[in-house]
């Protein structure tokens, strides 16, 4: 079977850091893992290439008639197997910023990506605004489950909540929704906030990622904390939402409603 | 004349913080000043409100023949006579998160907002994405100038340099961007970084707000910190920033060309 989850959040939240490091960990159980990066930033897959530079499918097809196309070239093999793809974005204030979304998944499809044999397909987007591009991970065909990054600071609540309308507005009806992810700023009252949010959206809690100074030094290093700190709270952390992939996979863990609060709510 | 800037920046930043106070310290002097919230969050003008709710201009339309709309059911006088709009946004999910800002100027200006005879035109737009709606007021019918608020933050910097690409994407020739306002976050050798970056770009520091508590007190007042604490450090950098809006105005200080880095550069 394959199992599609999305990692939403507020730009700068820890999307990028949360999926690099929970597709680390399932490729390291044996996984087959695609992760692609749909964050106009291109960053996403960073700390899984040991360095090397990875070309966006959108600056890709620009450049390479659609005959020269092939899949090699936008799906680098990263640490531990992990395949990896960047979406890349048009120039800001030139079309959709989200576009190079629906041109991947198109260019993915068109080279075999499903030949791949993925376990795993895991997509990092952008959750600043959902709508043209960065909307369409949340299409039934792709995410089966949505994962909301977020910390204590209101707006990234607010982003977390705005994800969820997005989620309800665009398929109704089927529970699409893993569970929040707590990723701490290190600010006062901080699991209170995010505990009273999941409460009100009947959403769990799947990981409280702690503010922590090894995600520079991984970041440093150009790898993963998962692989240089496995021993760290943080990487407990990001085990626990692997799991938590691995068991919505096998059907122990329930996807759930989208249930975002109104304006009056949201205090 | 009628001189009209556009304050952009990533969410959270401080765009409408900063907008608020400068509409406040301008609108004392005398000038006639309006301020357009386009964030889909709409709440731009709420520390000029004294409390009351603003209809968005999205809301207000649906739901309005428009043989019944009237400018005044979403021009809001607020606080010394600054006229506030919020353009709202669509429904996350459906159609472009931008839509409530063309709305809202064809709206406006079909409504006759030119007749009230303004001064100054403030734009307070989500600078996340550059696109759709949102570089709407990066016309050349609309902003004169363009004000880029930044922290220290990689993430607020990175979305500073995108915005500089979508001005020079847009309009190109006209030199339109007015300069940097720092809003500190308090971080380790913050001035430095957005000196450095400024540096790069070849604009001016306009002003740099210190993090302080004073904010969250005129929050909870629901007024600027202009307007509470008119002494304080961070309201003499508003006015330094009204001040430079007005030396735009008549002509004494330039408006610049936008240089933004590349990847590399953004190191
Ligand atoms: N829990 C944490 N503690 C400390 N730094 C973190 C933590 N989570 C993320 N970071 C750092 O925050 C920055 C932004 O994270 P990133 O994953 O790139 O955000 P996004 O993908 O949501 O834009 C990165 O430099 C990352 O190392
Ligand atoms: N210099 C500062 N010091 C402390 N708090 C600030 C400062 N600038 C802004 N804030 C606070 O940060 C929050 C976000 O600011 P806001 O203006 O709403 O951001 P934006 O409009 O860019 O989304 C507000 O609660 C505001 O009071
Ligand atoms: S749909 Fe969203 S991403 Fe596309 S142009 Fe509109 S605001 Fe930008
Ligand atoms: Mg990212
Ligand atoms: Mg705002």
């Amino acid at each position: 079977t394959l199992i599609q989850v999305a990692v939403y959040g507020k730009g700068g939240i820890g999307k990028s850091t949360v999926s690099a490091n929970v597709s680390y960990l399932l490729a390291e159980t044996g996984q087959k893992v695609l992760q692609i990066g749909c964050d106009p930033k291109h960053d996403s897959t960073r700390l899984l290439l040991e360095g090397r530079e990875q070309t966006t499918v959108l600056d890709y097809i620009r450049r390479t008639p659609p005959y020269d196309r092939r899949l090699e070239d936008v799906v680098l093999s990263g640490v531990k197997g992990v395949q990896c793809v960047e979406a890349g974005g048009p120039e800001p204030g030139i079309g959709c910023a989200g576009r190079g979304i629906l041109s991947t998944f198109e260019t993915l499809k068109n080279l075999g990506i499903d030949d791949m044999g993925f376990d795993v397909k895991l997509y990092d987007v952008l959750g600043d605004v959902v709508c043209g591009g960065f909307a369409v991970p949340l299409r039934n065909e792709y995410a089966d489950g949505v994962y909301l990054v977020t910390s204590g600071e209101f707006m990234s609540v607010y982003a977390a909540n705005n994800i969820l309308k997005g989620i309800r507005n665009f398929d109704k009806g089927i529970p699409r929704v893993a569970g929040i992810i707590l990723n701490q700023r290190g600010m006062e009252n901080e699991s209170d906030i995010v505990e009273r949010f999941a409460e009100a959206v009947r959403l769990p809690i799947v990981a409280r990622i702690p503010r922590s100074g090894l995600f520079a030094k991984a970041e440093s290093a150009g790898r993963t904390l998962a692989e240089l700190y496995p021993d760290s709270d943080a990487a407990k952390e990001f085990e626990k939402i692997a799991a938590h992939i691995m068991s919505i996979k096998d059907d122990r863990a329930e996807l759930l409603e989208s249930r975002p609060l109104n304006d009056a709510q949201m205090e």
